[in-house]
């Protein structure tokens, strides 16, 4: 299963996360 | 080479270069036709594959009480082939699961996932990234360099007065143009993949309202790393609920994609999904409810969970 986000956001939106990487809810997907 | 071959006149030399060239194109082009032909039979009879039935009889195979002595062996083997970690789990007694599909969606202990609020958007659930960035020109990446159209994942947006109905009538790009965003916001979109072993409930990324759902009763095809570098524009095939709303930034969206065994899908605030039926639509189709009041979503809160089946 997937979960997909699909999001508009000023230009600088910055994900903090790489492809691969394992992740946990909660943490850091992105900032502004 | 020989010496006669080196004293071979220009003009042959030229010919033999030429006829080299255009022998091996005539084979590289054949083989990759070859190539395609095999991999769109390999795909098409994928597809055929009677997956929703067999992810239906394994929900319901998964939902049989087990005996109490049999149930901590049987999902103990479970853990261990998955690498799930028990002890993050809020009823870590094994002989409490009647079944797999209760140990399945699990609940974790309430601290062993803090929401991190230094961060406008957080991760749904637990996982691993399959690919993130920008969406351009109306075009999303399943994986580096394998695509999926953004109009064919949410379909027409109906949830707005966007001016073309019909979006086979539209480009890709106009598609997403018409989301309407402001000039100096640009589209982006994550995905992330649950492996069998994780916790298989998922919560909001960030504080949102949701207005409307679109249920795509599609295929079930399996999501993992390898499929998805597979099977071309997969997120568009599968049997999905699509959220939309706004956030603080505009437009927001979070779907819930099914795969192969793990199709049941929940979600909290919309007792009205029902995920992999009997019913047969054709491909494409969809169902959509618009929420008479706008739902707010806080950031961290429990918003669905996958189930077997």
């Amino acid at each position: 299963s997937t979960i997909v986000l699909i999001f508009e956001a000023p230009k600088g939106f910055q994900f903090k996360v790489h492809d691969g990487q394992k992740i946990r809810f909660g943490q850091a997907l992105g900032t502004l | 080479m020989n010496v006669q071959e080196r004293h071979l006149p220009k003009k042959k030399w030229k010919l033999r270069t030429l006829g080299l060239a255009f022998g091996s194109s005539t084979v590289a082009y054949l083989l990759y036709h070859q190539d395609a032909e095999v991999k769109n039979l390999e795909v098409t009879l994928y597809r055929k594959m009677p997956l929703k039935a067999m992810s239906r009889l394994w929900g319901r195979f998964n939902e049989l009480e087990l005996p109490i002595f049999l149930r901590r062996p049987l999902l103990s083997l479970y853990i261990w082939m998955f690498g799930c970690r028990l002890d993050e789990a809020e009823v870590e007694d094994l002989r409490h699961y009647r079944n797999l599909g209760e140990f399945f969606r699990r609940q974790l202990k309430p601290d062993v996932r803090p929401i991190d609020d230094n961060y406008v958007l957080t991760s749904p659930s637990d996982g691993k990234i399959l690919h993130y960035g920008r969406v351009e020109n109306g075009i999303l990446e399943q994986v580096k360099g394998v695509t999926y159209s953004l109009r064919g994942f949410l379909g027409p947006q109906t949830w707005r007065d966007a001016k073309s109905t019909n979006i086979n009538h539209i480009s890709d790009t106009e598609y997403q143009e018409e989301l309407g965003m402001q000039p100096d916001h640009d589209l982006f979109h994550c995905i992330i993949y649950l492996a069998p072993g994780d916790y298989h409930r998922f919560h909001s990324p960030t504080n949102w309202v949701l207005h409307h759902r679109r249920h795509f009763p599609g295929e079930l095809l399996s999501v993992n790393p390898g499929i998805a570098r597979w099977i071309q524009g997969l997120f568009n095939f599968n049997e999905r609920a699509v959220y939309t709303g706004t956030w603080d930034h505009g437009f927001f969206s979070m779907c819930a994609v099914g795969a192969t065994n793990v199709g049941s899908i929940k979600i909290y605030c919309d007792e009205d999904l029902k995920t992999n039926t009997r019913s047969k639509y054709p491909e494409g189709a969809y169902f959509d409810k618009v929420f008479q009041s706008s739902i707010q979503v806080a950031k961290g809160s429990m918003f669905g969970e996958f189930n077997l089946g």
